[in-house]
């Protein structure tokens, strides 16, 4: 789980 | 998606419509912020970029798109329609006080030091303090209509409902993002005394007026 941070919001 | 998340969205979705409402059946702007609104607008461009990197549900697309469109069709509204009845002379917050400090604090503080994370970041900033212009601007004439209070409740009751989301989310998904989570407790706080007013005040039937 090291990836880029992912925005899943708003 | 989880139920407070759902009602954040839709109170920031009912609070953007309304503002444009009451712009255009008023056909004035008398009362609120053209410099907040920019600021908003910065917030959601800048956030928003990674509609074309990243999908993550028609639903996010379509709000993403919505509050990008209203936002510029608010500055048009103001700037360009209705500019005749723009509060200007009130309205003299410098918004650079924000954008810079916001700026800095994105490079510092970031989770990825990319173009589209340190964008994302800053946007989250931003948004926490683009208020500030619209309170100071109430502040100084000393009182608000009522639409204007609904709208200001509704867009305030929205980062007070995600931060709820954020602690179902810590519980249930174990998921946590600080940055998101320290400036919606700031954006929330900068809300309280206004809350208080609207509540003590507005819900009452009485205008939002501040004590001299």
């Amino acid at each position: 789980d090291d990836e880029q941070s992912e925005h899943d919001e708003l | 998606m989880n139920i407070f998340r759902l009602l954040g969205d839709l109170s920031h979705l009912l609070a953007i419509i309304v503002l444009l409402l009451k712009i255009w059946k008023t056909r004035s702007c008398a009362g609120i912020s053209g410099k907040s609104q920019i600021l908003f607008t910065i917030v959601y461009v800048t956030r928003y970029l990674d509609l074309v990197t990243t999908y993550v549900s028609a639903y996010n697309t379509f709000m993403k798109i919505v509050f990008i469109a209203a936002s510029l069709g608010t500055l048009f509204l103001m700037y360009m329609k209705f500019r005749a009845t723009y509060d200007h002379n009130h309205d003299t917050f410098r918004i650079e006080f924000l954008i810079i400090p916001a700026t800095v604090l994105a490079l510092l503080i970031n989770h990825e030091f990319t173009v589209l994370e340190i964008l994302w970041t800053f946007s989250i900033y931003l948004e926490s303090v683009a208020i500030l212009p619209q309170l100071f601007l109430v502040s100084k004439t000393g009182e608000a209509e009522s639409i204007t209070s609904h709208y200001l409740f509704a867009l305030g009751s929205y980062r007070g409902l995600y931060l709820l989301n954020w602690v179902y989310r810590y519980y249930a998904e174990g998921h946590y993002d600080l940055i998101a989570i320290v400036a919606g407790l700031v954006q929330t706080v900068l809300y309280c005394d206004f809350f208080y007013l609207y509540i003590t005040k507005v819900l009452k039937g009485k205008k939002l007026s501040l004590p001299a």
